[in-house]
C-alpha cells in the first residue's frame, strides 16, 4: 500500500529525504 | 522428406532491409512524439480519461480479477490460528517479511488470533518519537518519490506523471456528499480562526496542537483585545492543556491510540467557542472548500509518496497538526503499488482504490491519500466508521467518488482536528 501526501507550503519548504530512503512514523520529511 | 529437402531449389532474393529499418525508426519516432506530447485524452468535462497504459505485462495483470483475489487473500488471512501454532506461524511471517517483533503491542504472539490481526498490529508507545519539524512521516515505509506539483501534474516516477485532479477528485457543484452522523448546521470560523472561552482567547493552533512543536505551558492564551466584538462564552471550559500533544524537548510519542474522549470534548468546546466568530456563511463556506487549486501567493504545492512493504507496520498517523474537512472514496482497481509496478504502470495511483482526505493545515491546503493494493485492499479511518472499501458490487467509472464531510466532528474547525502523530487508521489485508 501507499500513502500520497499533497500539501501547500511556503515555496522555501525543503524535503529532508531522498528517494528509496526507509522512514518511520514521526521521522522528519521536511521543514521550512 | 529427404527428396523434398534435397531436390527443392533454393532461390535467394535481396531483402529490402532498408525499408524494414526505416519502418522501425518511424514507429519509434511516433512513440516518442506521442510520449513527449503526453497525449492526454479528455472527456466531455475536459477531464483526463484515466485508462490502463503501460507495457504488455501491465495489461495482463489488469485482466486478472484483482479485487476478488484481494478479498480471497483477506479471507484466508482471517482464519483463526490454533493458539499453539501462532508464535511459529507469525514468526515465520515476520522472518519472511522482515517485521520487527520487539516493538509490537501486545508482544505475546498468542494474542493475535489470525495473520490479518497481526498485520494490523499496534506499536508500543514510545517506539516512534516525533521529530521537530512541520511535517513528519505518517507511516513506516520507503520514500517512493517526492517533489513539487508542476501545473497540476504529479510525477509518479521520473518521466511518468498523473493528474492531481484525477488523484483528489474535483469539486463538482451539487456532488453527492453525505454529512456524517449527528449532523449539525455548519458554522464557520472567521479569518483569525481563534476562540474566546471564558474571556480567554485561544489560537486555532493552541486548540488542535501547533504544527511547530513547542514546550508545554509556553502558549499563554492572550487576553481578548478590547476591540474584539466577539461574544464571550460563559462556562465553556477547554480541557486543560494536558490534552494537547506534549512536546518534551520536542520529542513526542506518536499517540498510538488517540484519546477519543478528550478529542471529542476539545472538538465540542472549540466548536461552540469558535461558532461566535463566524462571518457571513457563504463567504467563508466558499473559502472553506478545500481545493488544491487556490494556492496562496508565495506558496507551492508539494507531494510525497511513501510505499509500505508487506512487512511494515500498517497503521498510519497524522503527519502534522491539521483539520480533515472531507473524504472522497474512489472505488478503483487493486494493482500492486510496489516500486516495480510504479515504474511501469502509468496512472497507478489514480487507477487504484483510495481514500482522499482533504483539509487544511497552517500553510493552507493539505491532503493525505492512502492508496490500497492487491494484498491490502481495505483502508480504515478511525474517525469515519461509515467508510467501506474493497466491497463487492458494480464498479463506478474511474474518477467517480463518494464524498463525506466531517464538519460535524468539530463544526468550529469545520472538520476532524488531528494532532501531531495521532493515529488516523490503517490498511488491512483483503
Amino acid at each position: 500500500s501507499t500513502i500520497v501526501l499533497v500539501f501547500e507550503a511556503p515555496s522555501d519548504f525543503e524535503f529532508s529525504i531522498h528517494p528509496g530512503q526507509k522512514v518511520k512514523v514521526g521521522q522528519k520529511l521536511g521543514d521550512v | 522428406i529427404v527428396d523434398a529437402w534435397t531436390q527443392t531449389p533454393t532461390k535467394w532474393y535481396p531483402l529490402p532491409l532498408a525499408v524494414g529499418a526505416l519502418l522501425l525508426v518511424a514507429i519509434q519516432y511516433r512513440k516518442k512524439v506521442k510520449r513527449a506530447r503526453q497525449e492526454v485524452e479528455l472527456n466531455e468535462d475536459g477531464l483526463e480519461v484515466i485508462k490502463l497504459k503501460g507495457p504488455w505485462h501491465v495489461h495482463v495483470i489488469g485482466a486478472l480479477p484483482l479485487r476478488n483475489m484481494s478479498r480471497l487473500w483477506g479471507y484466508v488471512n482471517s482464519f483463526e490460528l490454533p493458539v499453539w501454532f501462532r508464535p511459529y506461524g507469525i514468526r515465520l511471517y515476520a522472518y519472511a517479511f522482515g517485521c520487527n517483533l520487539d516493538e509490537i503491542e501486545p508482544s505475546d504472539l498468542r494474542e493475535y488470533p489470525s495473520l490479518g490481526a497481526f498485520f494490523y498490529r499496534k506499536l508500543r508507545s514510545g517506539v516512534r518519537p516525533m521529530e521537530n519539524a512541520i511535517l513528519v512521516s505518517p507511516a513506516d515505509g520507503t520514500i517512493l518519490h517526492f517533489g513539487t506539483v508542476q501545473g497540476s501534474r504529479v510525477e509518479q516516477v521520473k518521466g511518468i506523471t498523473y493528474s492531481l485532479d484525477a488523484l483528489l477528485g474535483i469539486e463538482r457543484p451539487g456532488s453527492p456528499s453525505s454529512i456524517l452522523p449527528h449532523n449539525r448546521d455548519m458554522s464557520i470560523v472567521d479569518d483569525h480562526e481563534f476562540a474566546i472561552v471564558n474571556g480567554i482567547e485561544y489560537s486555532l493552533e493552541q486548540l488542535i496542537g501547533s504544527s511547530v512543536p513547542s514546550t508545554p505551558g509556553s502558549e499563554t492564551p492572550s487576553q481578548p483585545s478590547a476591540s474584539s466584538s466577539r461574544t464571550i462564552l460563559e462556562n465553556h471550559s477547554l480541557p486543560s492543556d494536558d490534552h494537547l500533544p506534549k512536546r518534551v524537548g520536542d520529542q513526542t510519542d506518536a499517540s498510538v491510540g488517540s484519546d477519543r474522549n478528550a478529542e471529542e470534548t476539545l472538538a465540542h468546546d472549540t466548536s461552540v467557542a469558535l461558532q461566535m466568530g463566524a462571518k457571513s456563511q457563504t463567504e467563508n463556506r466558499r473559502r472553506s472548500i478545500t481545493s488544491s487549486k487556490h494556492v496562496r501567493p508565495g506558496n507551492s504545492l508539494f507531494f510525497s509518496v511513501i510505499y509500505l512493504a508487506p512487512g511494515d507496520y500498517h497503521r498510519f498517523h497524522s503527519p502534522t497538526a491539521w483539520v480533515v474537512e472531507k473524504r472522497r472514496h474512489f472505488v478503483g482497481e487493486l494493482f500492486s503499488v510496489s516500486p516495480w509496478m510504479a515504474k511501469r504502470l502509468e496512472n497507478l495511483f489514480v487507477l487504484n482504490e483510495r481514500v482522499a482526505l482533504l483539509g487544511r493545515w497552517k500553510h493552507g491546503f493539505f491532503g493525505m491519500v492512502p492508496v490500497g493494493a492487491t494484498n491490502v485492499g481495505s483502508i480504515k479511518i478511525n474517525f469515519d466508521q461509515d467508510l467501506r472499501t474493497n466491497i463487492r458490487g458494480r464498479r463506478p467509472p474511474p474518477g467517480a467518488y463518494t464524498e463525506a464531510v466531517y464538519s460535524a466532528a468539530s463544526p468550529i474547525l469545520r472538520g476532524q482536528p488531528l494532532t501531531f502523530g495521532e493515529e488516523m487508521g490503517g490498511f488491512c489485508l483483503g
